[in-house]
């Protein structure tokens, strides 16, 4: 199930309007723009609820995407590299999150560092094409993902805070 | 998503300066 916070930031997240992926030409331009949109306004609505917790950009082609995320545990502030490739079924297809320095650190991972989302991800995925896009997977997979394994692998001495010099 | 009478060069750059 999800949870109510995670509910909750998904509603204020605009919904996407076109179904295009990469290959789409024209469409997937626009498509693009409405991914820039929703995730611009996340990135507000979250800096509005003090919570700014990660950053994304693409390639001019907005195949490529990466950035970086946040995750303050016990005061202390975590930082990830972010990087993922848009499918070629995409929005059918939900893009694969990758945290790559943390491969190999966590069951909850597949090679290269694809964060694993819970069972019930795939379905809300499916039963939301095209409205949900990047935004939304940020929300539903991402953000879920680091509350729960961030802390766990802290716990556990796998990662170690990193002082920004 | 309204994206009417703006670029996607211009919500890069919005993105990139946030």
């Amino acid at each position: 199930m999800v949870d109510e916070a995670t509910k909750k930031s998904l509603t204020c997240i605009p919904v996407l309007k076109t179904k295009a992926g990469p290959r789409d030409k024209d469409l997937w331009v626009q498509r693009l723009k409405e991914e820039y949109q929703a995730l611009i306004q996340y990135v507000q609505n979250n800096k509005g609820a003090d919570n700014d917790w990660f950053r994304l950009e693409s390639n001019k082609e907005g195949t490529r995407w990466f950035g970086k995320c946040w995750y303050i545990h016990n005061l202390l502030k975590y930082e990830f590299d972010i990087e993922f490739d848009i499918p070629v079924t995409y929005p059918a297809t939900a893009p694969e999150i990758a945290l790559p320095e943390l491969d190999g650190k966590t069951a909850k991972m597949y090679r290269g560092g694809k964060i694993c989302l819970t069972d019930h991800f795939k379905p809300l995925w499916a039963r939301n094409v095209p409205k949900f896009g990047i935004a939304h997977a940020m929300a539903l997979g991402l953000g879920p993902w680091l509350a729960v394994e961030i802390p766990d692998m802290i716990e556990k001495g796998v990662i170690s805070y990193k002082e920004k010099t | 998503v309204d994206t009417s009478g703006v670029s996607l060069d211009d919500l890069m750059a919005q993105m990139k300066a946030m």
